[in-house]
């Protein structure tokens, strides 16, 4: 092993506090992050072309397929969803509301995001799949003490077949500011017309920030 | 794993030398999904003339590490001769597990050596 001096002063320089202490074992990799890391990784591009176009070239700190500015990726997961079932009173009818909690402690107030895309899967009830016409999803603030927490976003989603995503930032935090140090959000699905609940079976957060201290400017093309 | 470096720049002219960092070697693997190393490389070798003398595509035919190496023929004595630098660099990137068991990917500039060159 490294002489533990040597192996610090690296993991330093490569802008991480402290070492990992490991892999997770009950967390696969999501296939994004695996898409992601093999566009990026040039090493990768030179073992498979295929993945990228020859000769093309990567602006640093950028991330191609999200179309976003960034040197940062992570996925990270919900600390466990709490499921509140309200009474018939409640803005959604008989639908249940969710409570996501995301950590966001690992990232630095040097980091500046660029890209915070919720996604969640959901299942619908058996008995009566789909509902007609379509869910409303809305994402609020989780309330804080007595009042009532504000609604941050509402999106029709057609089917929930495939995972339903939408974009945080803006609506959950400024665009040019760092990013919280925890997210709590409040998600409802309702259905537009009758149809039965749907339950929320996984909810994650891609979060993509810009580190500038590691960033170069393009070297200028040559005179 | 590295090609040898031979000597205090003896070894020939100027070039990137093969160097690859293993991340098992520096006791990363269990954290880092991947890559499991990548190819760093190093510069080393003499920037006598005519090494120093720009290749095709290279920087203007008369530059200061030129004038260096041609003071060091002419005078070896008053200046040593220009160092053996990476001239050309790559990023990489990195995925791995955080503490909070976050799956992240980090990308770096400028971690492998793929030309070098006398300044």
């Amino acid at each position: 092993p490294a002489a533990p001096g040597a192996a610090a002063a690296l993991l330093q320089a490569l802008g991480l506090r402290d070492t990992p202490q490991g892999a997770p074992k009950s967390r696969p990799v999501p296939p994004v992050m695996w898409r992601l890391f093999r566009r990026r990784d040039p090493q990768e591009a030179r073992t498979s072309p295929r993945r990228t176009s020859p000769g093309a070239i990567q602006r640093p700190c950028h991330v191609e397929e999200l179309g976003v500015a960034g040197n940062i990726v992570r996925h990270i997961l919900d600390r466990g969803a709490r499921a509140r079932t309200l009474g018939p009173t409640s803005p959604t009818g008989q639908c249940t509301e969710w409570t996501v909690v995301f950590d966001l402690s690992a990232v630095e107030p040097d980091e500046l995001p660029s890209h915070a895309r919720l996604e969640m899967r959901f299942a619908e009830a058996e008995a009566t799949a789909g509902a007609a016409g379509g869910w409303e999803l809305s994402v609020g603030r989780e309330a804080e003490g007595e009042g009532a927490g504000s609604v941050l976003l509402r999106q029709a989603v057609a089917t929930l077949g495939t995972p339903v995503r939408v974009e945080l930032l803006g609506a959950a935090w400024a665009r040019n500011a760092s990013a919280p140090r925890s997210l709590r959000l409040v998600l409802a699905l309702r259905p537009r017309a009758f149809g039965a609940c749907a339950s929320l079976i996984e909810a994650s957060l891609l979060l993509v920030t810009l580190d500038s201290r590691l960033c170069h400017p393009l070297t200028r093309p040559r005179r | 794993d590295a090609e040898p470096a031979v000597g205090r720049g003896l070894g020939g002219a100027c070039r990137a030398r093969r160097l690859y960092v293993s991340f098992r070697e520096v006791g990363w693997h269990r954290w880092v999904i991947a890559p499991r190393g990548f190819l760093a490389n190093y510069c080393q070798g003499q920037c006598s003339l005519p090494a120093t003398l720009p290749g095709p595509g290279g920087p203007p035919a008369l530059n200061h590490a030129v004038l260096r190496a041609l003071m060091h023929s002419a005078v070896p004595s008053a200046t040593g001769l220009p160092c053996c630098v990476p001239a050309r660099l790559s990023p990489i990137s990195v995925l791995f597990f955080d503490n909070s068991d976050n799956v992240v990917l980090r990308h770096y500039e400028d971690m492998v050596v793929d030309e070098c060159g006398c300044r």
